[in-house]
């Protein structure tokens, strides 16, 4: 094998034509790719704050982005992701979209409500704020 | 043909939109949240209005229930999970009615007799009750000893009890307001989960009570203790507050949580919280963990 790998070496890495900063490109983090994004309002915005006295501040967050072609385990995107993948990009039928870049994972929020007869309710509900983002 | 089979739809639809008011196509199907978030949330979408004009709550309720917030909830509004019961609504109601028919009697200690009355119209049917509290409000102008023993009479005015004619129960509970005097107010819970369960349960939506109250000095024994009555002018009448667990979709239901981390030794009743600590507890048992957690 000593002659093999002798000759492999002789070999140029890089071919001179290649721009070598293109190629590295495709190594680094794409810039908008699916991911969350904080959103925070407060109440008083909405001119709700004379019904929600609780919590002050809410960051529902949001998910945004591009849904890269590979989607791997990283999304804990399912199986179908991809085949969906592969029917926009062989354009199979062209009115299915790419998979979106969408919320997985909610965390609930205890909001405290002045009631219309003048009761307090403090109340805990589900799915208010996202917490995980995936492609599907 | 596809295209014709969708104008149908659209048309068919268009035709639906038209009859009905167009944001009540967006409320859940079974109508479960008539009273949670959705409702305003849709009705804003739909008219951009901050919600119907509300009555303004008492202030001091008001105040009970954001410090409540702060023992079960993180500034940014999450639930805590080191929490106890698994309540996820818990709701306040002002007495309406205050009728006095026994005025005070500063010789027995009596407070004055009340006639209070709920309205419950609040409480969906999804939101069954776990634990129901009369809430007092004392404001640290009332000059207390270390402890003072309380018996009171409850009575359910509503037609059937009275029919009933059942003798109230008399009780007793004993008032520890020292842990509060640094405060502006100092609250203390009666359970009457006992009594109210069964009218909650039968879809009540107004109930009518009558409470009286006398005191004596706690720390005197025999009869001296009751020749020297406490004077309580400012017992303010008590609000109601209830302990409910919502089933409905859109309700966080810890449960689910905790059964992945139900401790063996714990029978499952008791994990549910039934007997829910009261509100100190709660608060100081999650500065006693953070400290523990800080000196490690």
């Amino acid at each position: 094998g000593q002659a093999a790998v002798s000759s492999e070496l002789k070999k140029p890495l890089v071919p001179a034509s290649f721009n070598l900063s293109e190629y590295f490109k495709q190594f680094l983090f794409p810039q908008n790719e699916c991911e969350l994004h904080d959103f925070r309002l407060s109440f008083s915005q909405l001119k709700w704050d004379n019904w929600i006295v609780a919590p002050q501040r809410y960051n529902p967050r949001y998910c945004k982005g591009d849904c890269p072609r590979a989607v791997g385990h990283r999304y804990g995107s399912p199986v179908h992701t991809v085949v969906q993948n592969v029917i926009c990009e062989k354009q199979l039928d062209s009115s299915v979209p790419r998979p979106s870049c969408v919320p997985a994972k909610y965390s609930p929020l205890s909001v405290l409500t002045i009631e219309p007869d003048g009761s307090i309710a403090y109340k805990e509900y589900e799915d208010m704020i996202a917490t995980k983002c995936t492609c599907r | 043909s596809q295209a014709s089979r969708r104008e149908a739809q659209t048309a068919a639809s268009a035709e639906l939109e038209s009859e009905v008011e167009p944001w009540s196509l967006l409320q859940p199907l079974d109508g479960e949240d008539r009273a949670g978030l959705f409702p305003p949330l849709f009705k804003v979408l739909y008219d951009g209005q901050g919600g119907a004009p509300r009555l303004q709550p008492d202030s001091r309720d008001l105040r009970y229930m954001k410090r409540l917030y702060k023992a079960y909830a993180t500034k940014e509004g999450i639930p805590k999970s080191n929490r106890s019961h698994v309540s996820n609504t818990i709701r306040l109601f002002t007495p309406y009615i205050q009728r006095k028919r026994v005025p005070a009697d500063p010789v027995t200690g009596t407070a004055p007799s009340v006639d209070l009355l709920f309205n419950l119209d609040r409480v969906t049917a999804v939101e069954h009750l776990l634990k129901s509290v009369l809430l007092y409000t004392f404001n640290n102008s009332v000059s207390f000893p270390s402890a003072v023993k309380c018996g009171y009479s409850l009575v359910m005015n509503e037609p059937e009890s009275s029919r009933k004619a059942r003798p109230p129960a008399p009780r007793s509970f004993t008032f520890k307001p020292q842990f509060e005097f640094r405060k502006k107010y100092t609250w203390v819970e009666v359970d009457v989960t006992t009594l109210l369960q069964p009218l909650v349960a039968s879809d009540k939506r107004s109930i009518h009570m009558s409470v009286n109250v006398t005191c004596v000095n706690d720390q005197l024994q025999g009869p001296s203790a009751l020749d020297s009555p406490l004077k309580l002018p400012l017992l303010v009448p008590p609000s109601l507050l209830l302990y409910l667990n919502d089933t409905s979709a859109q309700a966080y239901h810890r449960w689910d949580s905790l059964h992945y981390k139900r401790r063996p030794s714990q029978a499952p009743g008791q994990e549910r919280g039934l007997s829910a600590r009261p509100m100190e507890e709660e608060a100081a048992k999650g500065v006693r963990s953070s400290r523990h957690r800080h000196r490690r």
